[in-house]
């Protein structure tokens, strides 16, 4: 593991007090790979590593810690700083009701999430509107409803033979008529290079007064989420992410690659199938994770 | 290539970033690198054109490198049992509604089971592509054990004389050890039930999957034997160079690729036309 590796870089040059440009350009070499093995993304890897490199220039080696240690201490912080720096929680507070939409790869697991956040709503006490939007996917809407029913949340009737903005401007009145006070709204899966579907996403985000729109993003994503999450970013202005599948054992490059890329707070995890399992993220449990 | 006209440090650092970016990873990138770096030094390579052609054939071995037929090949008599197995969300359901249309359009007649009796709408989703393709779905109303649907379609196939049969399985992670348990189950069953079943065992593997990838398919094949793979979602960005990897360590051919979610979105693969890909 990266502990190891960085040991036997510093065994190798001698007798340390203070890291400097020549005995940690070794050492982040280390970093980079165990960052590209993590799939963080290449670019991200490199910026990041030469950031870290200029806060780790000059640092004393503390007492306690061997040099290879304070090398993983200053590069861990620095990756929590980068994931969670701006943590935010589900905007709840503004215009009423809150809506939000879900937007994604095919498969990421927005449907899924989609029942989570009704569960840890209708917890709070709120009363959550689910709203199938995904017309395309066979029995994506029943999908829906069936999560909804589980959780006694009400599922929007939507039909597949009604066009997705409209559907969402129909669940907003719905939502107003029977008070609603948190309308989620699970769209289809798309390709961010699929144009006329990232289009029906933007003409979404302009007919309702969207609150907040979470790109759903799978923790197992390689180098393409850097691409995927750009576009989206840029297409939707999207308020904030949530990584899925992250109880196995990716090890998560993602996260950083989606956090540096987007600027955007990472808000949740999927942890899980159950609707349960959905988390507030932790930086610093993803930072040494990514590690390894 | 790569717009450079000489082989220089800048050209193997843009290469890097190239392979990297593929989820080709980094051992197997320095691996390549460092094969190249050597035809260069003994003087065997001498322009970007021809680094990029050994660069390519190395690829090319690694994914080439399997003993069975790159073809599904149809036993000689019963039904032809195809397991699909693989992570959540990669793809296997709509995969298969393909398959079954490319054996349609062959003239085959076909069997879905729909193995997945634990996700939400997931009996609907299989009855839906099996009404689309005009073929039958074996599936239970209620939320039965998975081997126990697979029982009896098994006996049904073989009644009935399908020529394939697509068994559905539900989406688990590698890790989860209990679920990879009744995997094996749904497999054991199958082969009691009808001998030699099944004879294809698909890993599907998502093309925008980094270097978890090769987790995946180490435990997928240690718990049910993979015998092939479909690579899907290639019609997105990702290159999918992971399955580079997982075919040089399993030795395992790469069947099909995903290139849409319509029922004519499946393709035979071609490694050239994949590597060709990986290099754009
Ligand atoms: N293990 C695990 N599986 C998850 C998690 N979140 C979702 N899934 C599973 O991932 C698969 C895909 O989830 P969906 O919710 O259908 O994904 P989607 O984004 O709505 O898919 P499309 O609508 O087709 O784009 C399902 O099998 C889910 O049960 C998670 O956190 N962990
Ligand atoms: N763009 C694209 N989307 C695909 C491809 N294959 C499948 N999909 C989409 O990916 C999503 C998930 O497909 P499923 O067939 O439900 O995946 P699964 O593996 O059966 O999912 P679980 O059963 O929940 O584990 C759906 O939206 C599909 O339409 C492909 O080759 N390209
Ligand atoms: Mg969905
Ligand atoms: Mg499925």
């Amino acid at each position: 593991n990266l502990t190891d590796r960085l040991e036997g870089v510093f065994r190798r040059l001698r007798g340390h007090g203070t890291l400097t440009e020549d005995n940690i350009q070794e050492a982040m070499r280390e970093v980079r790979m165990a960052l590209l093995e993590a799939d963080v993304h290449f670019k991200v890897a490199r910026d990041f590593v030469a950031g870290v490199t200029e806060k780790a220039i000059g640092r004393e080696v503390a007492k306690s810690l061997s040099p290879g240690q304070q090398v993983i201490k200053i590069v861990h912080e620095e990756l929590v700083a980068l994931l969670g720096g701006n943590t935010e929680q589900l905007r709840l507070d503004g215009r009423q009701p809150v809506t939000i939409m879900m937007a994604g790869l095919q498969g990421s697991g927005k449907t899924t999430t989609s029942g989570k956040l009704a569960a840890m709503l209708k917890n709070k006490g709120r009363r959550p509107y689910l709203v199938p939007a995904d017309i395309y996917r066979p029995a994506a809407i029943e999908q829906l409803q069936v999560l909804g029913d589980k959780l006694g949340v009400p599922v929007h009737p939507s039909t597949t033979d009604t066009r997705p903005v409209d559907i969402c401007r129909q669940a907003m009145v719905a939502a107003a008529e029977k008070n609603y006070d948190t309308v989620i709204i699970d769209t289809a899966g798309r390709l961010h290079i699929d144009e006329s579907l990232m289009s029906e996403l933007k003409d979404i985000q302009e007919a309702v007064q969207l609150s907040e729109i979470l790109f759903v993003a799978d923790a197992m994503t390689g180098q393409d989420a850097v691409t995927v999450a750009e576009k989206f970013n840029h297409d939707l202005a999207i308020t904030g992410v949530v990584l899925t599948k992250m109880e196995g054992d990716a090890r998560g490059g993602a996260a950083l690659s989606i956090k540096s890329v987007t600027g955007k707070p990472i808000k949740f995890v999927g942890m899980g199938e159950g609707l349960d399992a959905l988390e507030v993220f932790h930086p610093d449990r993803t930072a040494s994770r990514i590690l390894g | 290539f790569l717009g450079r006209k000489e082989i220089d440090a800048e050209l193997f650092d843009d290469l890097e970033e190239l392979l990297i970016t593929a989820d080709l990873g980094v051992t197997t990138t320095r691996e390549l690198l460092d094969h190249a770096r050597r035809k260069v030094h003994r003087k065997e390579l001498s322009d970007p054109e021809s680094l990029k052609l050994a660069l390519k054939d190395k690829i090319k071995s690694f994914i080439i490198d399997y003993q069975r037929d790159a073809e599904l090949v149809m036993p000689e008599s019963g039904p032809f049992v195809i397991m699909v197995v693989g992570v959540n969300g990669v793809g296997k359901t709509t995969t298969i509604g393909k398959i079954a249309h490319k054996f349609v359009k062959a003239g085959r007649s076909v069997m879905l089971v729909a193995g997945d009796t634990f996700r939400a709408a997931a009996v609907s989703q299989l009855q839906i592509w099996g009404e689309r393709n005009g073929v039958h779905v074996v599936a239970r109303a209620d939320r039965a054990d998975p081997s126990s649907v697979v029982y009896d379609a098994m006996d049904i196939a073989k009644a009935k004389n399908y020529d394939v049969v697509l068994v559905d399985t539900a989406g688990r992670l590698h890790t989860q050890t209990n679920l990879m348990e009744e995997l094996k189950k749904i497999k054991r069953v199958m082969g009691k039930r009808l001998e030699g079943a099944p004879h294809e065992v698909m890993l599907v593997i998502d093309a925008t999957t980094g270097q978890n990838g090769i987790s995946q398919a180490k435990l997928f094949h240690e718990a049910v034997g993979i015998t092939g793979i479909t690579l899907t979602k290639l019609d997105g960005t990702a290159k999918g160079g992971i399955v580079a990897n997982i075919c040089r360590e399993m030795k395992t051919p790469i069947r099909f690729i995903g290139v849409g979610e319509k029922m004519e979105d499946l393709r035979d693969f071609d490694p050239d036309e994949f590597i060709e890909a990986l290099f754009e």
